[in-house]
């Protein structure tokens, strides 16, 4: 455990002692070894360690608390700041029909969070309608359509369409005429280094105008985090990060890369395939798994 | 004449920057970056252009090992297992092995054993239309061995070469996924002797640390026999292929470069090692 190895380091310090610059050496070295080993970025969590070790230098060590436990609070909270102390929550104000558009990588979760979304807009008395824009994955369409029906949702019917820009004119006019009040986007997967389907997105994004462009990111991503991150988000100006598949045992360090490379709130979790795995994002939850 | 800039501890520095950042994780990087240091003190290293090369050369040697090509022509039919967590890329590796088969002139069966996910069925079906191969599949919410049953015996009688069967993404941390994905090997077996003749990992190359045990959970579990790493077309490097080689010597068949089904290549160490810098 971090702590552990962390007292070790902090052996020769007790009682009144102060934490300097010397002692702390060793101790930013094992917080390095686990940032890294949790996926946060290497440059990230070079910035992240100077930002410790100027909070940490000349903290007085108590004799009710030893230097490890010191330090490693010192840690977690710099972890907390970085990750945002206060949920931001999804803003779906303004004249009805507001759009929520979800983007990202290949195989990220976008599809499955649509229904996730759908389900959580609903029981805040919103009248979602998910429309399917995926129009080149095999079957995307119907993934998005059976999701719509397992939650008993309303799917705009986008089959037939080969225009994702067309599927959200159409899809806007459906909702006004029923009456539903939050367009929520599923597009197709894409690399951040694809122009072409970049530019597409920038298209659908102008014409919807969506109230929130969200990062659905996979948590299990690594070192590249930071360059998915900060290409969608110069491109298309998210709004908000949604993290999938925390369910599983990754530590999930990318979501302190791409805060750090950002600055966009982490809004929700997906902690599981079924449609009812949404969570809020809790940052101090997600600094406790960072350091392990 | 110097070739290069000649060189301090600090050059050494790039290497760690370069490993790290390629998802190498920390015990590949601090073993790499020693052994070139331990070559630089001895001489065997003396400008920036012998570290790079020096690193290449050292992570080719730990990929060779791994550099293994998939020969489906030891039984008939030839029957591959996908499995891999969710949105790896299994599917679409399956159209795009279908696709390879098929234009060397052999047959091709898929068996749909993703009973669960909403439409997987449907995203399989489109590929085997395109393909002009047939799809061995049950209602979805059907037991995922019982339809690798079927397709199994199915690709038999047909006398087909090659058996695919298509799985449910499912993490490694979940124990009745895996106890799942283990009736499904064990019921294929029965079925047909030594199948399935190949365990399939697929895992994303945008993935950390994570990927290392994932694939170490899959192999305790359930014998992983090859691998495919999926999304190198993007501007991930996969690099947590060298800590898997080195410690379960996984043999990795593909590399996944798009998503067409034209988008597979044989993973090559030299090419592997090259694009990794
Ligand atoms: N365990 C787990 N699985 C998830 C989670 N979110 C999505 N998935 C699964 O991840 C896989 C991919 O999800 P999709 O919703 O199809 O991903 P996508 O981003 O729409 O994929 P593309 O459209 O191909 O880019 C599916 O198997 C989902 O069930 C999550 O939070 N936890
Ligand atoms: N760029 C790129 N995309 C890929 C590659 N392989 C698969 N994809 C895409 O990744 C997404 C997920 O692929 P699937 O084949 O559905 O993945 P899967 O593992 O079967 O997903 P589940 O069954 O939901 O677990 C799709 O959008 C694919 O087109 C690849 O090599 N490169
Ligand atoms: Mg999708
Ligand atoms: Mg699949």
């Amino acid at each position: 455990k971090l702590q552990e190895r962390l007292e070790a380091t902090f052996k020769k310090i007790r009682g009144h002692g102060k934490l300097t610059e010397d002692n702390i050496k060793d101790s930013l070295r094992e917080v390095r070894i686990a940032l890294l080993e949790a996926d946060v970025n290497y440059k990230v969590a070079k910035d992240f360690l100077e930002r410790v070790k100027e909070k940490a230098i000349g903290g007085e060590v108590l004799t009710s608390i030893t230097p490890g436990q010191l330090f490693v609070r010192i840690v977690y909270d710099e972890l907390c700041e970085l990750l945002g102390k206060v949920n931001k929550p999804l803003d779906v104000s303004g004249s009805p029909p507001v759009s929520v558009m979800l983007v990202g990588l290949q195989g990220s979760g976008k599809t499955t969070t649509a229904g996730k979304l759908a389900i959580f807009l609903k029981k805040k008395g919103r009248r979602p309608l998910l429309v399917p824009s995926d129009v080149y994955r095999p079957a995307a369409i119907e993934q998005l359509t059976k999701i719509g029906s397992q939650i008993n949702m309303p799917v705009f019917s986008s089959k037939g369409f080969d225009d994702p820009l067309k599927i959200c004119v159409e899809a806007k006019a459906y909702a006004m005429k029923n009456g539903l009040d939050t367009l929520i986007v599923d597009t197709a997967g894409r690399l951040h280094i694809d122009e072409e389907m970049i530019q597409e997105l920038i298209d659908q994004k102008r014409y919807l105008n969506p109230k929130e462009t969200l990062l659905v990111l996979d948590a299990m991503t690594g070192q590249d985090a930071v360059n998915i991150a900060k290409t969608f988000d110069e491109k298309l100006n998210v709004d908000g990060i949604v993290l999938t598949k925390l369910d599983g045992d990754t530590r999930g360090g990318a979501a302190i890369s791409i805060k750090a490379v950002t600055g966009k709130p982490i809004k929700f979790i997906g902690v599981g395939e079924k449609l009812d795995t949404l969570e809020p994002f809790h940052p101090e939850r997600m600094a406790s798994r960072i350091l392990g | 004449a110097v070739k290069g800039r000649a060189i301090d501890e600090s050059a050494f520095d790039e290497v760690e920057e370069a490993l790290l950042l390629s998802d190498a994780g920390i015990e590949i990087t601090e073993i790499l970056v020693r052994a070139l240091k331990d070559r630089w003190k001895r001489g065997q290293i003396n400008s920036v252009d012998d570290i790079k090369r020096g690193l290449a050369e050292e992570v080719e040697k730990i990929l060779r090992t791994v550099e293994s090509p998939l020969d489906v022509t030891g039984n008939t039919p030839f029957v591959i297992l996908t499995l891999g967590v969710n949105g790896a890329g299994k599917t679409t590796t399956i159209a795009k092995l279908a696709k390879l088969y098929k234009d060397m002139g052999k047959t091709v069966l898929f068996g749909a054993c993703d009973t669960f996910r909403a439409a997987a069925i449907e995203q399989i079906e489109v590929w085997a239309k395109r393909l002009d191969i047939d799809v061995i599949k049950q209602k979805e919410g059907s037991d995922p061995a019982a339809v690798a049953y079927d397709a199994t015996r199915a690709a038999h009688a047909r006398g087909i070469d090659v058996l695919i069967l298509d799985t449910a993404g499912r993490l490694h941390t979940k124990s009745n996924l895996m106890e799942e994905m283990k009736k499904i090997k064990r019921v294929t077996g029965k079925e047909l002797q030594g199948a399935p003749h190949e365990t399939l990992l697929v895992v994303d190359a945008t993935n950390g640390q994570n990927a290392i045990v994932q694939t170490k959970t899959f192999n305790d579990a359930l014998g992983v026999t090859g691998m495919v790493i999926t999304k190198l077309d993007g501007t991930a490097k996969g690099g947590f292929i060298l800590p898997i080689a080195r410690s379960l010597k996984i043999p990795i068949r593909f590399v996944g470069v798009g998503e067409q089904f034209d988008d597979l290549i044989p993973f090559r160490a030299q090419e592997f090692s090259k694009a990794l810098f």
